[in-house]
């Protein structure tokens, strides 16, 4: 079986997206996340690396016959297949508009709102309560569109399911019914534990609301 | 055609927050 | 023929990318920009619209059939043909690989550089030089990739060269060779130029450079 590999460095939710796919699909992939195989910071600056991922971005993919992928959309969906990816054009339309809403919709405020409580980025009040503002408005959207349905798109489990929820992993419980539904049930598909073990929904919104 | 523009929402500071991120994750390492 | 409607403002990049998808595809597509079929602010506003299109962004498609997709990307790549989408496994990845390039590499630097030159946003000195060197960053990869290749993915225009190549509309004359003679190339097919009409390349890098 060919031996895919894809770069990343641990617990990169952008990597997950790949990694799931591929349980879904079969696709047979190595993660190359720790040394000597990877080691973020070194690795992904080496020419060697640089010339086939010119970002020097994770994750990054490389097949075994040499073909080479970076940003995390294009890579999940290169090892996904066509239930994934959506098997009508309206289908796979919708499935691209998920995984767009997710990059655009989501990460900015969900980042906004995060980074700060790691520690990453400077705290700022009125950022963060702008930015939870906006998390809420696109949530209760997200909670109001699964409000008659059990996924984003048609009847089974698409890439739309495996971006959207990668996205939400950095934020916390929400308080958005629907939401927590669908979440509990992607994240409890065989193909999604394999990847994220035991997601630990806190009890309470991020925990600097305290 | 700018006023349009002007209520584009764009994340300005992504590159930042990359650069944030990139950081947090090679201190993990 | 079916009429399709894209919901836009006027001179909206994002909703040009359909627009050229569509002129490559064939498909009829009737834009809604002015009023009294759209009037940007009001119409998406309203409670019809935003029950079609929750997010209230544009462009927003609506087909004759009364499939609706909002996430340019989306709408680009329902209105593309499998040439512009990739024919190939690989080159629809690759083709997916650039559009997520255009969005999370060249918008958010290409925006906080040009956006205080069009008088929308407060100019900052500092903010406007790292924006710079970030889009300087982003071209020279861009460049490095064209100087063996006429297209970005494969031998042919596809949905890649029209996103990167709109998300570079706002961007001035850029003093990367390879970069220019695409950009060139991409809006001088009849396509791009039935949708951009005349591209003025300024004479040199966004004006405030004076």
């Amino acid at each position: 079986l060919s031996l895919q590999t894809l770069y990343t460095y641990p617990e990169n939710w952008r990597a997950f997206k790949a990694q799931i796919a591929a349980q879904y699909s079969g696709a047979r992939l190595k993660i190359a996340s720790a040394p000597p195989a990877f080691s973020f910071g070194q690795t992904n600056r080496s020419p060697a690396f640089l010339s086939n991922f010119p970002l020097g971005k994770v994750p990054a993919y490389q097949g075994d016959d040499g073909f080479c992928l970076f940003e995390s959309n294009a890579i999940a969906h290169y090892l996904s297949n066509d239930v994934l990816r959506g098997s009508t054009p309206q289908a796979s339309a919708q499935v691209l508009q998920w995984v767009s809403f997710a990059d655009s919709e989501i990460i900015p405020p969900a980042s906004a709102w995060v980074f700060p409580t790691l520690g990453i980025m400077q705290f700022n009040k009125q950022a963060t309560e702008q930015a939870k503002e906006e998390v809420k408005r696109v949530l209760s959207i997200l909670n109001q569109h699964l409000n008659t349905r059990t996924f984003l798109v048609g009847e089974r489990v698409s890439l739309a399911d495996i971006s959207v929820s990668c996205s939400l992993l950095w934020l916390f419980k929400q308080p958005y019914p629907n939401v927590t539904r669908w979440f509990l049930t992607c994240i409890n598909q065989p193909q999604f534990k394999t990847v994220l073990g035991e997601v630990q929904l806190c009890e309470k919104m991020a925990q600097f609301d305290a | 055609g700018t006023e349009c523009l002007a209520l584009e929402r764009i994340w300005f500071e992504k590159p930042r927050y990359d650069e944030a991120e990139r950081r947090f994750y090679e201190q993990m390492n």
